[in-house]
């Protein structure tokens, strides 16, 4: 894609060809325990990551950064994006979390995990507030692409990564106050505090490119 | 740690895989 001569529309035109596949995690046939949710949440966790990587490697201008910007941003954002992912897809479900097509939660499943209910609580609100502000598919596109290119504390340089973000501006400024609540409301710090102490309680055991994405969090923490 | 270091599967999709190739 040829940033100089792309129109927003066909900046959004990537964007929708970026979307990663749903993904699939089947619900376990017996009524959930607390290791039986968090096996599920987090096996999906790790599907989606794999997606949301080749996701990022089709936002115009990501894969031009270095690799080292492009794991930093990817460090930055996983589980915001993640979020946002979950909210758009619950979007017209009010009451219900639509984590995968197979598998659909209410809002009291969340009492079988210790802390994740007012986690629940704080997403379905988030996605409340995206139903009443009438986010539209495009808006959440580029709000997606907006967290990951602007997710890193530091500051990435790159002339097409400015370019992508002056892609991004047409579409949004239709309606810049809405978009950026939207940014405003995505904030993953409490959805991964539960998820590290999950796992250090032993809960559930995390593997793989979640594994590796927790980790990180955890040592820019320190 | 690096990030290659704690980074080892994120690197290979970055730099090889799609996810159809991986999953």
């Amino acid at each position: 894609i040829l940033l100089s001569t792309v129109s927003p529309e066909q900046f959004v035109l990537t964007l929708l060809e970026a979307e990663p596949p749903n993904v699939l995690v089947s619900r376990p046939s017996k009524p959930f325990t607390e290791a039986s949710m968090m096996m599920s949440l987090t096996k999906l966790a790790d599907k989606e990551l794999v997606h949301m990587i080749g996701w990022a490697k089709k936002i115009p201008g990501f894969v031009d950064l270095s690799l080292y910007d492009q794991v930093r941003l990817l460090e930055s954002c996983w589980m915001e994006v993640l979020m946002i992912g979950l909210m758009w897809r619950s979007i017209d479900h009010p009451g219900k979390l639509i984590f995968a097509p197979d598998l659909v939660l209410d809002r009291d499943e969340g009492k079988c995990v210790e802390g994740i209910l007012e986690i629940f609580d704080m997403l379905l609100a988030m996605t409340s507030r995206f139903r009443e502000l009438k986010l539209q598919h495009k808006e959440y596109l580029c709000v997606k692409a907006m967290i990951l290119l602007n997710s890193s504390e530091y500051a990435v340089a790159s002339d097409r990564l400015s370019r992508s973000h002056d892609c991004l501006v047409p579409p949004c400024a239709v309606r810049p106050g809405p978009l950026t609540c939207f940014l405003f409301f995505v904030h993953s710090n409490k959805g991964m505090e539960h998820l590290l102490s999950m796992k250090c309680k032993n809960v559930v055991p995390v593997y793989d490119l979640l594994l590796e994405m927790l980790n990180a969090h955890t040592l820019r923490g320190q | 740690s690096s990030l290659t270091e704690r980074h080892k599967i994120l690197h290979r999709l970055l730099q090889e895989g799609s996810p159809s190739d991986i999953t």
